[in-house]
């Protein structure tokens, strides 16, 4: 937007263009740009500045929905809190799990790493390097073992340990595999069994260039687990991750982290106002 | 799916003869609508349906004769011959080593693709492949690969974590020909398009292996970035083909179609799966179908 541009047809068309083109997905960028336009024609709004703002005003409304949203986790001292990793495969759940061991590490908790991928090849290693490098706790049982008999364990071993947050990795997963969600099920309710209120929170794992099936993999994961927070991982590429707006809009679960790199620093909690911006950089 | 919006849209045509140019932009918004929400790239899905557009004037079909249907069927064809009317074969070197390169995002399904792609490789052409660990970067990385080699009873090379890629291969190159592999595929790490210093990794490994094909693996459930991704490894490396994995998943798989149309890379397997067996050669129909749901 310069600050000799008309706001015509072309104006919002090419505003409907840098929306699609980052993910949000049409039916929610054609809702919001009528009613941007019709904004602009009320308002008479004028300078390109007052656009600028108004653009971010509104797509800040669009996310908050007069709600105040966070990004911290329920995290509380005294007592065992657990945090599930959920998503499709090679979104980033493993990793993840590293970045938020080290920041909590850092704040002073007692931190220990569930292998619940006891599927795929490499999985449980893969976590144990994780729990090396930021030196935590760790617990795995042998390849093949029932996920829920592993965390289970582990569960008993964090209580007798007194650790304060338990991360449990899980295989990753397509939506439409209907075995798979149960199994997703089982492992949730066998969490809730051993742990009043718990998992505290359960994040999807969504890569941002993920494009609308996001929207399916939310509303999924969501059916067989509370979702309480979406983590968009790879925004250091050039995808700009809108279906996560998307899921705040349809589902209205918030986006707490974002996964800027593959290394061990590499997380930041969310910002919406950041976020609006980066769709235009 | 796109028959049904057709017919909501043939709704609103009135009268007899010919489908005006009005009538036909009715049903090419429906299309349009269709294509970017099977994550088929905002510019394809312009050029793309000024395309259809064309044809479906260019036709001259009548209001009477079921229209909608003639209409899906032009995109139907449109789109299955913009995906490559038949199916694209690998580059085999039927009088030596045959040399493969796998490239692409993170955990867009590289490691398991290698896999599976020797795995079928050695059925239907007899060869005695070799993989080989290039990703010295993601945490046990190379087990993950020795362990899909143990499964399928297939050599893996690999120097650990402390050797460069480039010396990797060429080491592997020399061990493929003293132990008569006549198959190489070399997996390499996740990497953006963006990340100058590990692009120039594989410009390096490439100038080494001379491979007959560069493979990139693409995510089906990707979206808009598609093209930028596709593009960019296109124009620094000169990739021979694609292929799509978590094709067993419910995504659309419009990436296919922006892929294709952007950098005309031949779209030559689908990944059905994580067990090693589940990888198909390329169908364009079904793909076609599949986008328009
Ligand atoms: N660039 C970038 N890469 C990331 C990010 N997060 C994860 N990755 C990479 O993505 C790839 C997959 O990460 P994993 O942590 O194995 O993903 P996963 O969801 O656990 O995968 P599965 O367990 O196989 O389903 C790895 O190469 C990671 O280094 C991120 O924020 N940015
Ligand atoms: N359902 C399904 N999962 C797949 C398919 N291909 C790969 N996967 C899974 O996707 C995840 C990532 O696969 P990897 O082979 O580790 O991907 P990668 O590209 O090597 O990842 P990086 O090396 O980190 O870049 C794993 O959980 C695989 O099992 C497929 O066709 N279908
Ligand atoms: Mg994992
Ligand atoms: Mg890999």
């Amino acid at each position: 937007i310069d600050s000799n541009s008309k706001f015509d047809d072309d104006f919002f068309d090419e505003l409907e263009e840098i929306f699609i083109m980052a993910d949000i997905g049409v039916n929610t960028v054609v809702k919001f740009v009528a009613h941007l336009r019709s904004e602009i024609e009320l308002n008479k709004t004028e300078s390109s500045d007052d656009v600028k703002d108004l653009i971010v005003e509104e797509m800040f409304k669009l996310y908050v929905k007069d709600e105040i949203v966070s990004s911290n986790l329920d995290i509380l001292d005294d007592r065992l809190n657990i945090v599930l990793f959920v998503g499709v495969n090679g979104v980033g759940k493993t990793t993840t799990i590293g970045k938020i061991a080290y920041e909590y590490l850092n704040k002073g908790k007692k931190v220990m790493m569930v292998a619940g991928d006891t599927f795929r090849a490499g999985a449980i290693e893969q976590l144990k390097i994780w729990s090396e490098r930021v030196k935590c706790s760790f617990y795995s049982k042998e390849e093949g073992s029932d996920p829920s008999s592993v965390i289970y364990d582990a569960i008993q071993l964090a209580k007798e340990t007194s650790v304060d947050l338990l991360l449990i990795d899980t295989a990753g997963r397509l939506q439409n595999k209907i075995n798979l969600m149960k199994e997703l099920e089982k492992v949730n309710k066998v969490i809730g069994r051993e742990v009043p209120e718990a998992p505290h929170e359960t994040l999807l794992v969504i890569d941002a260039t993920t494009g609308q099936n996001g929207l399916v993999q939310a509303k999924v994961f969501n059916e067989v687990t509370d979702i309480t927070g979406v983590v968009l991982s790879k925004l250091d590429g050039t995808a700009k991750g809108g279906i996560a707006l998307g899921i705040k809009d349809e589902l209205n679960i918030p986006i707490k982290y974002v996964g800027l790199g593959e290394k061990i620093e590499d997380l930041e909690p969310f910002d919406i106002e950041e976020y609006i911006y980066g769709l235009f950089a | 799916n796109l028959s049904d919006r057709m017919q909501m849209a043939l709704r609103r045509v009135r009268g007899k003869g010919r489908l005006t140019e009005n009538d036909i932009e009715e049903m090419m918004k429906e299309v349009r609508l269709s294509l970017l929400e099977a994550d088929v790239n905002f510019k394809v899905v312009k050029s793309f349906t000024k395309e259809v557009k064309e044809k479906a004037l260019g036709e001259k079909i009548l209001k009477g004769l079921n229209p909608g249907q003639q209409v899906v069927k032009i995109v139907n064809d449109e789109l299955t011959k913009l995906m490559g009317e038949k199916t694209a074969l690998l580059e085999l070197n039927l009088t030596g080593i045959t040399k493969i390169m796998m490239v692409g995002l993170q955990g867009a399904g590289k490691t398991t693709t290698a896999g599976k792609l020797a795995n079928l490789v050695r059925k239907t052409n007899n060869l005695k492949p070799l993989l080989v660990a290039l990703d010295i970067y993601r945490p046990a990385a190379i087990e993950q690969l020795k362990t899909i080699g143990q499964q399928l009873d297939i050599d893996v090379f690999e120097l650990g974590i402390f050797v460069k890629p480039s010396v990797i291969i060429a080491k592997a190159m020399v061990y493929a020909e003293q132990n008569g592999h006549n198959l190489i595929i070399a997996d390499t790490a996740g990497r953006l398009h963006i990340d100058e210093k590990m692009m120039q990794e594989l410009v390096e490994v490439k100038e080494i292996l001379k491979p007959h094909e560069i493979l990139l693996t693409v995510d089906s459930m990707t979206g808009q970035d598609a093209v930028t991704v596709a593009s960019s490894f296109n124009e620094q490396l000169s990739v021979t083909g694609a292929i799509l994995t978590k094709l067993d998943g419910d995504t659309r798989g419009g990436a296919a179609l922006s892929l294709r149309q952007v950098t005309q890379i031949p779209i030559k397997y689908m990944g059905m799966g994580e067990k090693l067996d589940q990888l198909e050669v390329f169908h364009p129909e079904r793909m076609a179908s599949r986008i328009l749901g």
